[in-house]
């Protein structure tokens, strides 16, 4: 399967309807998979909103989200570290 | 069965081989049936558990539609567990399984399951086809009857919400709603595990108006929810999907309320972003005992309100 190396799983709570048009304008330009809500489409204003992104990506999401004045926090930093850390290393 | 564990994560031909085995080993409580085969083929096995009686009302509950919430097959499959470990030992589970029969089907998306296990961790919806397009998959709790692709899901097949291109249009959809519409006399309420944001949700998703029994449905999930924190002091939220989440359309709790099923509910696991869908294997075990705790509360409850 495809490595989930260095990839990135953000937070924000967009503030107004521009804060989410600023996302509906991330996940066009870019390959964003939506943790929580379900998609897109779905967030509102206030709303928390979890993403993952592309490792090579990732740093052009920061900036985008910083020049907006989006608040925002790294759930998870390595996407792939997290994805070895699911399964009890003892045993496997 | 080789290679099983109740706090590890199973691939699908180990839990495939489970439900043979824990059905072989308790004969008088477990037995296995196949509902349908999946788009790749794969049989849906389903697992009736309960003493032996006749005309006994029933629950339905299912595990992983969306293939990569890893933790919500693992429930299913601790739950059997718990049944058949403390069946004549615990005495509301010996007289839920008494009374009630359970069906348990342990993963609904088979092959989106096994796609997260060989091609891709993060993969979310079924593996269909979709016509004049590469994208793959439908959103399998966008694609029931019921206020099918309305709101809240999209039209295209290459979104993580598609809803497909009729209601049931999904082969595992489509059984899972036959299986419910063969036994709908017996059926009274539908629990659908899902993992993420610990929430505890009852209809309706596709319409901010309330059901019925809005008030009976609160109540429920209300004391549910206190009895899941009352191990660990897991948070949840509670009440109707489209007020407590947001509005989305063709979801199988919605469903299966406008069946007739007056006691519908959605569980969103553990987790609120710390692991998301990458929940630990040491969380296997706390998350499926407090969510047990609930799960017997709601059965108990049915149990003394039946109808």
């Amino acid at each position: 399967g495809p490595s989930f190396d260095g990839q990135k799983v953000f937070r924000v709570v967009p503030q107004n309807d521009e804060q989410v048009e600023i996302l509906n304008f991330l996940a066009s330009i870019t390959e964003v998979d939506f943790w929580q809500p379900d998609s897109v489409t779905l967030v509102r204003p206030k709303m928390q909103v979890d993403f993952r992104v592309e490792a090579e990506k990732s740093f052009e999401v920061e900036d985008l989200l910083k020049e907006n004045g989006m608040e925002y926090q790294v759930l998870i930093e390595n996407l792939q570290a997290a994805l070895d850390a699911q399964f009890d290393s003892r045993t496997r | 069965t080789g290679g099983h564990s109740y706090d590890k994560y199973n691939n699908w031909d180990t839990i495939a081989a489970w439900t043979a085995d824990i059905a072989a080993q308790n004969p008088d409580l477990v037995s296995r049936t196949v509902i349908g085969k999946t788009y790749e083929g794969r049989p849906m096995y389903l697992l009736k558990m309960g003493k032996s009686g006749s005309d006994k009302k029933a629950i339905f509950m299912d595990c992983g539609f969306h293939a990569r919430e890893w933790i919500s097959p693992a429930f299913c499959q601790w739950f059997v567990k718990e049944a058949v470990e403390t069946y004549g030992k615990d005495t509301v589970m010996t007289t839920l399984l008494d009374k009630l029969d359970f069906y348990v089907l342990p993963v609904v998306n088979i092959d989106g399951y096994v796609y997260t296990w060989t091609n891709d961790r993060m993969w979310r919806k079924t593996r269909s086809k979709n016509a004049g397009t590469t994208c793959i998959g439908t959103d399998p709790n966008r694609n029931f009857n019921a206020g099918w692709c309305t709101v809240g899901a999209s039209k295209s097949p290459c979104s993580s919400t598609y809803c497909g291109s009729a209601p049931e249009s999904e082969k595992e959809t489509k059984a899972l709603a036959d299986f419910i519409r063969e036994h709908l006399s017996t059926i009274k309420a539908y629990l659908t595990i899902h993992s993420y944001s610990q929430l505890l949700l009852f209809p309706y998703s596709y319409t901010y108006n309330l059901p019925p029994n809005y008030q009976e449905l609160n109540s429920i999930a209300r004391a549910a929810s206190k009895e899941l924190a009352s191990l660990y002091n897991t948070d949840y939220t509670y009440g109707p999907g489209a007020t407590t989440i947001y509005l989305a359309a063709g979801g199988s709790d919605d469903w299966a309320y406008d069946q007739g099923i007056k006691y519908s509910f959605t569980f969103e696991l553990r987790d609120t972003g710390r692991y998301g869908f990458l929940l630990p294997e040491s969380q296997i075990k706390p998350t499926c005992e407090e969510t047990l705790l609930a799960v017997k509360y709601i059965a108990n409850y049915v149990l003394e309100h039946l109808y």
